[in-house]
């Protein structure tokens, strides 16, 4: 799946 | 960062202070789940394995590093420096029950099968069901000293706070995350009944928090 999010949230 | 990123995560940081301080000026965790800390512990240490091998920002890092230090601070003065006062008896959520079926689904759904993906799914998942120990706890002691409840406010408004800031980025960036929201507003619903519970009784300065 879409694994392009940005982690960067806390 | 948003306006309802930034004050969740000033929020989510009051919270864990607000905890803390309350444990060591009062020398005391009665009423504190333990369990839930400990869960807390597992989730920031399960999300935050990326603090050394991705740089987001100073902001970022310096939380993460705050988060970790004061997680596993709080999980110390209940389960080492204080723990005569620890109420294992009234903290008595079974947490095989959470971790479980967390664990199990974080495997099912994820965006990728590799460990730091799963570890980070596990964290998302986890931090849903985190509190339940300690919201079982109030419901068995059928009380909670005003300052906890305080601790749980900040706690559900940061969570509050981060689907804004999901609404908020969605709108603007285009930005969705189906795990995390899904996961938290999970989360944030098991803070209505407190938040009913807390504005009914708690604001109306009947100082502790007495369940019906």
């Amino acid at each position: 799946e879409d694994d392009k999010i940005p982690k960067d949230e806390l | 960062m948003n306006i309802f990123r930034l004050s969740g995560d000033v929020c989510h940081l009051v919270a864990i202070i607000i905890l803390f301080l309350k444990i060591w000026r009062s020398k005391s965790c009665a009423g504190i789940s333990g369990k839930s800390q400990l869960l807390f512990a597992l989730v920031f240490t399960t999300r935050y394995l990326d603090l050394f091998t991705a740089f987001i920002s100073i902001y970022n890092t310096v939380m993460k590093v705050v988060f970790l230090v004061l997680a596993y601070a709080t999980v110390s003065l209940i389960y080492f420096r204080f723990r005569k006062s620890y109420d294992s008896e009234s903290d008595s959520f079974r947490v095989e029950f959470l971790l479980v079926p967390v664990a199990g689904l974080s495997f099912l759904e994820n965006y990728s099968f590799t460990p730091l993906e799963i570890l980070w799914t596990f964290s998302i998942y986890l931090e849903s069901v985190a509190i339940l120990p300690q919201l079982f706890m109030i419901t068995k002691t059928g009380e909670a000293e005003s300052i906890t409840t305080h601790y749980l406010f900040f706690l559900g408004l940061y969570r509050t706070l981060y689907l804004a800031n999901w609404v908020w980025r969605y709108h603007e960036e285009g930005f969705f995350d189906q795990i995390a929201v899904v996961s938290g507003v999970v989360q944030t619903i098991f803070y209505c009944d407190f938040f009913y519970l807390y504005f009914t009784r708690v604001l109306r300065g009947s100082g502790k928090m007495t369940l019906p």
